[in-house]
């Protein structure tokens, strides 16, 4: 009489797309532009490759108001997707190859399958994937998602030569969306990806054949993050299970020096000794009770050392000076990177840019431009920490700043991990550490704001006499 | 080289588990406890009984700062699960039976398996499950949540005689939170439960050994929802496909009528002439182009009769208003029900109280109680809809309402399907529609309020003389 079911997690974000961020026409074409031009990015740094990233959207016809349906095609020179990967990274939902330990934009195995699933239920036609490691051949797909069972459903499939031995990705789908109502945030992303990516050239070619065109500003690549162990802080019995299910180790001290970062010999014996566990024991021969007590010694032994910040790439305060300059021209900046920290036994990095004056509006709300793991989140601004931190917990009057003043702060916070209030990743959630980085950053660039409008008070002051 | 991974929904929402709400010790246990009492008020509202839920928290060992293991149990009366249904339907991420047209408090078929899974992470100790759908038997399981697999580890199973015919559930399981935290929460939702729900009988045990009662003030259940047909406005191309594949009728006019709401067949006609498709051809039959060719003839026809709104069961506004009086003590209260209005085809009411004076206290913020389906909403305010609503699209001093006032707000919206923005059903998203009619019902409550504050003004304006 009760009737159960088990839906698919393609059919979960079909049902329930608001929760992906593909909520109404123009935020679903702002979604599909940003997810695609991420995959394209990730997949330049982990090849060490420049990137070149080419948006077309052109209109197919109109529906209704300012809705149409458009084709969106976004090309890269990323290191492409290995054939056999092809139809299941691109229509299969949690399937993906961000599941690590460093950072990268992407991280749930979701997006570009959401921007094409999107596509797909509004227009009902095909995608059409094509890519190529650089080698000799080249794969191309017809595809559409089978959202009841979340797997890739094959129309076509070709192999062609490669002769000129191109190397990336090209995806091209259909969709229902609003550009007019979604132009000017798409530009901004565009804009401020360009500047937290410089050495990255972005193109994007708008319905009305219009060329928005971002060339490369800084000609070497970024000292790309390497994947890394976990660090034993913030692992729980789940984790820790898993691991230990996995483990080739013939005992206890090996398996916790092998798995973890920052853990040594003395420090190994020294968390099994709390445990009450042996130091010999095999690891597959744990019972649960010692698994538990493993988690639980490793939180009371307190001294392991900071979680190694390897597997973080922040901006860099050259690059993000050059990007702020170029984009709000002010008067005064004050870039700072703070030394790596941690939450949860995941190492991050923040950094702020503080700007005043010149080309900067005055007004009496700070501008923000929120950046993570080099993506500009443009929207759910009052869901942010760092609004929170701007606007609740630092007394701008102390540092000389007026009530209506032309005042922008721009942060990015780089971790492995960013821990998203949403799948749509548009807010970072106020875990005390990133907050308490937050506000010391932003604290220090504000002490230097304070000396420069005292100058300028005291200029102001010499002039006037 | 690169490493692709395929994860279960269970695994995504626990690498993730901040994007279910459960964020930190405090607010986990504050969501275990609602996903709970949700589901309960649930089984108790399909089986049209008096609800009676019994929350009994105790604490089994501190672990550091406000940090304790603790024991959760919830009981209710409702409907019970059926034994071969009881296992996946607590330990299996999107596995409920919600997923219909009808209003209900769950919509997911992830609340009460991500409390289990939670616990789990943190504690390592499986879960007990208890239910009996009243026939002879009892069913009790033990179990854990393979979370690589998304699928139930069952430990020990029993089947025990039902002597009383007693029908209901029992939930019982450990987990690592916070409650010193939560309490003002926690309380908060019960109280605000207890408002929405009069009919319910509530019970919260505290870990030191308080009890809150909550007795119900209403002694019949409201009319409940009945699950209904989707109506034609808002069903996409995926939709369509799967109703087409799975329909039994022998041609297009009857497929039409019998699957849609407010579809008759002089309608069902007029769809298919615009669509091109014959009357008589079998939905089975339909190809790829005809398919789209029919929803954008659901577009173009407009003309389609508003959604039936017996899929929704509003609060009704007798018990909103003793649910007010009774908790905020207002001098003025004004309720008001706007009528069925619907969005993307989904049925939805708006109902608002607005109180004003009494035991309010004054203040320049005006205090919000929102809920959603007859659940309260206690976190995410500034990205809800009726927080927008209220302070941004209504100026009220044109009603008479001082800077600083005694001015608190109750809104309701209730529909088969709440455009939540998180999973973590927090806040509720602005389409157009529901802002509409949240305006109207606020702009109609605060015209009463209006009058009432120019007859105090008068009155004042006598004494003074
Ligand atoms: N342009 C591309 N070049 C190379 N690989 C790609 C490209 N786009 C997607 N991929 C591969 O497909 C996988 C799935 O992409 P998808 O966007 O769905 O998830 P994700 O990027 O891993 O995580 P997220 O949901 O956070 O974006 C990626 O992990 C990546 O391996
Ligand atoms: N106390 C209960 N009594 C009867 N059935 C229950 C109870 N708790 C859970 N269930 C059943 O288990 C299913 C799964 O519950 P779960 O909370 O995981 O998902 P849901 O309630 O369907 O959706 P949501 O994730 O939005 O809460 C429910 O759909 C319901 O059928
Ligand atoms: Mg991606
Ligand atoms: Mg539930």
């Amino acid at each position: 009489e009760v009737k159960f079911e088990q839906i698919s997690p393609a059919d979960f974000f079909y049902r329930n797309r608001d929760i992906a961020g593909f909520s109404n026409p123009s935020r679903s074409l702002y979604m599909s532009i940003r997810e695609l031009v991420e995959n394209s990015l990730d997949a330049c740094e982990i090849g060490r490759i420049l990137p070149q990233v080419v948006v077309q959207l052109s209109e197919v016809k109109k529906v209704s108001g300012d809705v149409c349906v458009y084709k969106l095609k976004v090309e890269d020179n990323g290191i492409g997707v290995e054939d056999k990967h092809i139809p299941k990274a691109f229509a299969t939902v949690f399937y993906g190859s961000k599941y690590g330990y460093r950072q990268s934009r992407g991280t749930f195995g979701l997006g570009g399958t959401m921007a094409l699933l999107y596509g797909q239920i509004t227009t009902n036609k095909p995608s059409t994937v094509i890519s190529s490691t650089g080698g000799k051949k080249i794969h191309k797909y017809v595809l559409m998602i089978d959202i009841v069972e979340n797997k890739p459903k094959i129309f076509e499939r070709e192999v062609l030569e490669n002769r000129d031995g191109w190397r990336g990705t090209i995806i091209e789908f259909y969709l229902e969306a609003d550009y007019t109502n979604s132009k000017a945030k798409i530009i901004d992303y565009f804009k401020h990806t360009a500047m937290a990516n410089p050495h990255a050239t972005l193109m994007f070619i708008d319905p009305r054949g219009r060329l928005y065109y971002f060339p490369r500003v800084a000609k070497k690549t970024p000292e790309p993050p390497i994947e890394s162990l976990p660090h034993p802080v913030g692992v729980d019995v789940e984790t820790m299970s898993r691991m230990l299910a996995a483990s080739r180790e013939r005992n206890m001290v090996a398996f916790l020096t092998n798995n973890f970062q920052k853990v040594g010999e003395k420090t190994a014996r020294d968390v099994l000794e709390i445990a009450g566990i042996p130091a010999d024991i095999s690891p597959k021969k744990l019972t649960h009770q010692q698994v538990t007590a493993l988690v639980d010694a490793i939180k009371k032994y307190g001294r392991f050392r900071a979680p190694d910040p390897s597997s973080v790439s922040p901006i860099g305060k050259d690059l993000l000076e050059i990007g702020i300059k170029h984009m709000l021209k002010p008067d005064f900046l004050k870039v700072v990177q703070r030394p790596p920290s941690s939450y949860s036994g995941f190492p991050f990095v923040v950094e702020v840019g503080l700007a005043y004056g010149g080309a900067i509006p005055p007004s009496e709300s700070i501008h923000i431009y929120r950046f993570a793991n080099k993506i500009p989140l443009l929207y759910d601004e009052r869901a942010d920490v760092v609004w929170k931190v701007v606007n609740e917990r630092i007394d701008w009057s102390t540092y000389k700043v007026p009530k209506i003043a032309p005042l922008a702060i721009v942060t990015h916070i780089c971790s492995p991990k960013i821990p998203y209030k949403t799948v749509g990743k548009e807010a970072v959630a106020d875990r005390p550490e990133i907050e308490r980085e937050l506000l010391a950053a932003i604290r220090e660039a504000a002490r230097a704001l304070k000396l420069y409008l005292g100058r300028i008070e005291k200029k102001e002051t010499v002039i006037r006499r």
